[in-house]
């Protein structure tokens, strides 16, 4: 069976808007503690992923952050 | 592959082909869209180097390209405050190497954002005006075998429930120890298993100042195996190499490197640990970075591990810290 490597390490990729959360101003409603970035919906993020050739298989989300798995 | 979304930052990280970079506009627009974030504050973007370069696409194949795309970018936009992007090569040219992109607000009082290699940082002593910043990476390779072995998932028996790719991807967590690298209780744990081999998790973690997170991907065939450990959870008083334990049961920074080699056993690794510089350096102390070298090399040396490189940097508002290590042939 021939396979083909699979090229594990990953390209990481950083971005900050703000220097902290606390820095983020609250624009429109905070839903349950949610603010800044984490108040765009995940299909606008799944439309992105497209462009990197990402798909989600699962979020978890916490009192700070969203965590999404995806496969390649 | 994992996707981070905090209110004031975003971390994608992406293995195989993907084409991470090209992602980057489209969030620009997103934050400017859905947030009113038009400014970049600061960002990052390292990788250590390809196992198969040629098989890379987009500006992705070499990383000169990388850099020139991500110049072109900042160089389009105006961003207020923001300092002069600048890319390195941390290690070996001609071996395992680690690169790093870096842009950041350019009144930070030091080489306007620019980083430069200093092998011991100077002792200073900065008021902490929030708690430091900490995010570590273990880049592993060549994995013991019986290290890979549990990534291998075979065909359920004939008549048995087939778990689903989360089930397998907990049972594998739980049966490693993965579900117990930080104390139980702290951390929401996100396991896939990949057919017919591969593990994937995201884990949030509720330490004593706030919410962090790790995050852990695994490629376990013989000949490109690999693991990736990435964790933001801050050591504060762990970062010291005594082994005291630490009030909040999280571990120290050698109990964490060591729990994670013990699992993947990797015949080559890096580390790299950023330190946001506002952390807290008596006067005359060591800094964090020069500590957390040490720390690297206590946990390592004793399991079998030599040094072959240790470098230390400093730019505007983070320290970094890289080391890589082999292991020793008996």
């Amino acid at each position: 069976l021939n396979v083909s490597p699979f090229e594990g390490p990953e390209k990481l990729l950083e971005i900050w808007f703000a220097e902290s959360a606390d820095a983020v101003e609250t624009i429109g409603t905070e839903q349950d503690g949610r603010k800044g970035l984490r108040l765009v919906p995940r299909q606008v993020w799944e439309d992105m992923l497209d462009i990197v050739k990402c798909k989600v298989l699962s979020v978890i989300e916490g009192r700070e952050t969203d965590a999404y798995l995806l496969s390649e | 592959s994992s996707f981070f979304v905090s209110p004031h930052k975003l971390i994608l990280k992406t293995c195989g082909t993907t084409l991470n970079l090209y992602g980057f506009p489209r969030i620009l627009e997103i934050a400017a869209e859905h947030c009113n974030m038009r400014t970049v504050h600061r960002c990052f973007y390292s990788r250590k180097s390809f196992m198969f370069p040629e098989r890379q696409l987009g500006p992705h194949r070499e990383w000169v390209t990388e850099v020139e795309y991500l110049d072109k970018l900042f160089k389009g936009r105006s961003d207020p405050g923001l300092g002069t992007g600048a890319g390195y090569t941390v290690g070996k040219v001609n071996g395992d190497h680690w690169l790093l992109y870096v842009i950041g607000p350019e009144d930070t009082g030091s080489d306007n954002g620019s980083l430069h290699e200093n092998i011991s940082a100077p002792a200073t002593s900065t008021p902490s005006s929030s708690p430091p910043d900490y995010t570590i990476e273990i880049l592993m390779t060549k994995l013991g075998a019986p290290a890979r072995r549990p990534f291998f998932y075979s065909e359920a028996e004939e008549g048995a429930t087939r778990p689903t790719s989360h089930e397998q991807g907990a049972k594998t967590a739980n049966e490693l120890g993965i579900d117990a690298i930080l104390p139980e209780g702290s951390t929401t744990l996100d396991s896939f298993a990949f057919e017919p081999c591969g593990y994937s998790a995201n884990a949030l973690v509720q330490h004593g100042a706030g919410e962090g997170y790790f995050t852990i991907h695994v490629t376990p065939e013989e000949g490109w195996s690999y693991a990736s450990f990435e964790c933001n959870v801050p050591f504060g008083s762990g970062l010291s190499h005594d082994a005291t334990p630490r009030e909040d049961g999280m571990p120290t920074l050698l109990e964490l490197i060591q729990r994670v080699t013990a699992i993947f056993q990797p015949g080559n690794l890096s580390i790299t640990l950023f330190v946001s510089s506002e952390g807290e350096v008596e006067p005359g102390g060591v800094a964090p970075i020069e500590t957390a070298q040490r720390v690297f090399s206590r946990a390592l040396g004793i399991k079998g591990y030599r040094r072959t490189d240790k470098i230390n940097y400093e730019f505007g508002g983070y320290d970094l810290a890289f080391a890589s290590f082999e292991k020793k042939h008996k």
